[in-house]
């Protein structure tokens, strides 16, 4: 069967909503979590892929997803 | 490397840690030996000394927890966060937590706990995170790699804030990365249960005994059956190594430490303002220029200093040392010869001369017992 790209796709979003949330000091603004370009999801995620020197898309690319569900610090990269 | 806003830093050298709670993953001895060892990474390289406490408060906190646990940082169960540290400062500054849902090793295997210490404790210090991902304060845990520790990364980062260790050779300044302390050769630390052992000085300290061996300290309390083993200069850095004697003076709460023809008083780890000063001030001749051991029995009111196989005393009471010294055998017959160290513990003085101890009743005035000099340590 296809892979269930809806549920993979939404797990992702929310694996990098959590970890903006605990390590970029990102505030969910209570919008629905769209994918808009240049919204401030976008700009904390280039934060992401910045820091760990990961090419600079704003999306949400399979190098960034690995990077999310790797053992870590819990202390903030970027302090909220 | 970067650090935290503001540059937050301690602004002291001796600094205290405790560990709050044991995981159960681990032996209590595993644990304190991975903690010991993940604060002599960052020891190495600048001034900083830690001293461990087992009650109290202490200015890096160390705790293990799972989920919510009284701060604002819930854990996330196994994987994800790790463990975090606070920045440097008071109440929770510098405690670090580490996420008991995780599997603490002390190999490659589940998650090191070493490892994961000496980057939290890179936090506790006031380093942030870095961007090289070769350095141990790089956020993501990495297959755990014994044989390298800090980065040079991490060492330019924890020396912008404290400066290099004033003890550092040149091979470590320019080293890029430094090797595991414990694993290095030229670190041959003192084994207490040696049957060469011999200690530069013995003393008593606030109902503990402290053996000092060079640049380091075994310190036992009678209650307890092992040893703390430390560094002097986590206690006293500004105290040269390779004392030559201490005595305590427990109704002032002071020690007395001599290297060569000066002496430190001390109370804990503070020395007392105005010190070193020169032997000659205690009253003896200007020709004497150090002392081999010495020690001071409270009842008596006498400090006895010995060197090579005679001794002086002073009395507190006449504030007067001898006018001259004394053959040590004709007031301590059975010990003969130069003492290395001695201490009183009770009514018994033990002298330590090369690899033998003698054990000496003050009251019967002769040596009761032949000791091994590492009777005090649980071999």
């Amino acid at each position: 069967f296809p892979a269930n790209t809806r549920q993979t796709k939404e797990e992702g979003m929310q694996l990098i909503q959590k970890y903006l949330e605990n390590y970029y000091g990102f505030k969910k603004d209570g919008e629905p979590f769209v994918w808009k370009s240049n919204n401030a999801m976008t700009q904390k995620l280039k934060e992401i892929q910045k820091f760990f020197g990961l090419e600079v898309t704003g999306k949400l690319d399979s190098g960034t997803l690995d990077l999310v569900q790797k053992h870590r610090c819990g202390f903030p990269d970027i302090a909220g | 490397f970067s650090t935290f806003a503001g540059e937050l830093k301690w602004t002291k050298q001796v600094l205290t840690y405790r560990i709050v709670n044991y995981t159960p993953d681990l032996h209590p001895a595993n644990v304190n030996a991975a903690i010991k060892k993940a604060l002599s990474v960052w020891s190495r390289v600048t001034p900083l000394r830690f001293i461990k406490k087992d009650r109290g408060d202490a200015d890096i906190m160390i705790s293990f927890a799972a989920r919510g646990h009284n701060d604002f940082i819930p854990f996330d169960g196994p994987g994800g966060s790790l463990a975090y540290a606070y920045a440097p400062g008071k109440d929770f500054g510098g405690d670090a937590h580490f996420d008991e849902d995780e599997t603490w090793t002390k190999s490659t295997e589940g998650t090191n706990l070493f490892y994961v210490a000496a980057h939290e404790f890179g936090h506790s210090l006031g380093l942030s995170h870095s961007k090289d991902p070769n350095a141990l304060m790089y956020p993501v845990y990495r297959k755990f790699d014994p044989s390298v520790l800090l980065h040079q990364d991490d060492i330019t980062g924890i020396q912008y804030l404290y400066g290099p260790s004033s003890n550092t050779n040149n091979d470590q300044r320019e080293s890029t990365e430094i090797k595991n302390p414990t694993e290095s050769k030229d670190l041959e630390l003192p084994n207490s249960c040696s049957s060469n052992l011999t200690f530069d000085a013995v003393t008593t300290f606030r109902g503990e005994i402290m053996f000092f061996k060079g640049t380091h300290i075994w310190r036992k309390h009678p209650a307890v059956r092992t040893a703390d083993f430390e560094l002097v200069s986590s206690f006293w850095p500004r105290l040269p190594p390779g004392v030559d004697a201490a005595y305590e003076i427990p109704e002032k709460d002071e020690m007395v430490i001599f290297k060569g023809n000066e002496f430190w008083v001390v109370r804990g780890d503070t020395i007392l303002p105005g010190y070193p000063q020169k032997l000659y001030t205690l009253g003896f001749s200007k020709d004497v220029t150090k002392t081999d051991t010495a020690f001071h029995n409270g009842i008596e009111g006498k400090t006895y200093y010995f060197i090579a196989d005679k001794f002086w005393s002073y009395d507190k009471r006449s504030q007067s040392m001898d006018r001259k010294s004394l053959v040590i055998r004709d007031a301590f017959p059975g010990i003969n010869g130069k003492i290395d160290a001695v201490f009183q513990h009770g009514n018994f003085l033990y002298f330590f001369s090369g690899r033998k101890q003698f054990e000496f009743d003050l009251d019967k005035k002769r040596v009761t017992r032949f000791l091994k000099t590492n009777l005090w340590f649980p071999c």
